[in-house]
């Protein structure tokens, strides 16, 4: 069979509003 | 510098590679500048889409987490930013909602997972992300999606507002309906304002814009429904609530305008092959307002078929249009009260709401089923004009 098996590791993601707290306080550092 | 080895389509394997200093340049080029109207109207649709999943591929390929991790991250913040700069333009909310749902599609069709497989040809199986899972990310970008759906709807609902009034309830298409108006009351525009007013055909040329820009960008046509379904409630609930306010609006030959209307609208769905969108559903209150305006209210019988017909009207709405209804001549008889009574008492065991206007804001659950695609990766090209030199077809 062409099939693969499942990808086994989960990346864990944060959250839409998370991932925007992120970009934030990477805007707010940068110059 | 890369040499440019011609290959034969069948050597790739569906994945574009970039250097991780590339990543900025990479979402830059295909999602903050990118052009919904300039370059994008002649790209394949859902292409950035489909770049950027090639581009994820090729990430798992390497099975550098950090990486794929990255390039999400940085995806979803630009589509955001794109968003919180134009997003009050129809095109460019339109072409990212179309373009995230491909996006979200691809994560779900190449997962691995065998209930998002079924439609897969061999090839495209060979194509499923091999080290990670993610499903998380497919929820952030399902929420992203319905974000971006709101702020959709938003949008047209800025567009059509100012259509409403004038194209469904002021102006007149029906030849000699405006000799009828009810007696003693004057136009309330003027004639200077009549010639700039919207039409019925203003709005409908707006909703076929509409819906032509959502084909062109390839939005899913499960979601194009919703979104004309969404428009639909506007204009009804919009238009419903100006004739509950509105005493010259409600006469009999307003309800053969507002028939009309309704009639058109309902064409457009069905040239659009939208009939089966429950589009036409929303605008129930407003048809049943429109026949209740023409219909006989004399006669207890009068009464009982009112009841029976306007389902979908609330009794505190069916009142005031009855007392609302003004006769189009000396022949014609205002509602009386006792008739008026007579409907409030049978309608006494309704457990409706006592709201007067409907919730012209509602916005319905949006859902984005699967919708996978039969395109295969490895045949995408990149079209020069994206500036994207720096990723390579793998």
């Amino acid at each position: 069979s062409t099939q693969r098996p499942r990808p086994r590791v989960l990346l864990k993601a944060p959250t839409l509003a998370e991932m925007e707290e992120m970009t934030t306080s990477e805007e707010e550092e940068s110059p | 510098r890369p040499v440019n080895i011609p290959r034969k389509e069948k050597d790739f394997q569906g994945m574009l590679e970039y250097k991780k200093e590339d990543e900025p340049k990479l979402v830059k080029n295909l999602i903050l500048e990118l052009k919904p109207r300039g370059v994008a109207v002649n790209l394949i649709p859902g292409l950035p889409a489909y770049i950027l999943f090639m581009c994820v591929r090729h990430a798992d390929y390497l099975n550098d987490d950090q990486k794929v991790r990255s390039l999400l991250t940085s995806t979803i913040n630009s589509i955001k930013k794109v968003l919180k700069k134009r997003g009050d333009d129809f095109e460019t909310v339109s072409f990212w909602l179309s373009n995230t749902c491909r996006f979200l599609h691809c994560l779900k069709q190449y997962s691995g997972e065998e209930g998002f497989m079924k439609h897969n040809t061999s090839r495209q199986n060979e194509h499923c992300l091999t080290n990670f899972d993610l499903a998380e990310y497919r929820q952030v970008l399902s929420d992203l999606a319905i974000q971006i759906y709101q702020q959709l709807v938003r949008v047209l609902e800025n567009i059509l507002q100012p259509m409403i009034v004038s194209g469904m309830l002021e102006h007149e298409t029906i030849q000699g309906m405006s000799g009828v108006k009810p007696t003693g009351l004057r136009k309330r525009t003027s004639s200077i304002a009549d010639e700039g007013a919207y039409t019925l055909d203003s709005i409908l040329q707006q909703l076929g814009s509409f819906h032509s820009v959502m084909c062109q960008h390839g939005m899913d046509p499960e979601l194009i429904k919703q979104v004309v379904k969404q428009m639909f409630y506007i204009v009804g609930a919009i238009t419903l609530n100006n004739l509950l306010l509105r005493k010259d609006m409600c006469s009999w030959s307003k309800g053969m305008q507002i028939r009309y209307n309704v009639s058109q609208l309902e064409e457009w769905l069905r040239d659009k092959n939208l009939v089966n969108s429950g589009a036409k559903e929303t605008l129930e209150p407003l048809i049943q307002a429109a026949q209740l305006l023409q219909v006989k209210k004399k006669t207890d019988e009068d009464a009982e078929a009112i009841c029976s017909m306007c389902n979908a009207l609330t009794t505190a709405q069916i009142v005031k249009v009855l007392f609302l209804y003004t006769p189009v001549n000396e022949f014609e008889e205002r509602v009386s009260v006792s008739f008026i009574r007579t409907i409030q008492v049978r309608l006494r065991d309704r457990k409706d709401s006592p709201q007067l206007l409907m919730d012209a804001k509602h916005t319905f659950p949006v859902t984005f089923p699967f919708n996978p695609s039969s395109l295969a990766l490895e045949t995408i090209q990149i079209p020069t004009s994206l500036g994207l030199g720096f990723i390579s077809r793998v």
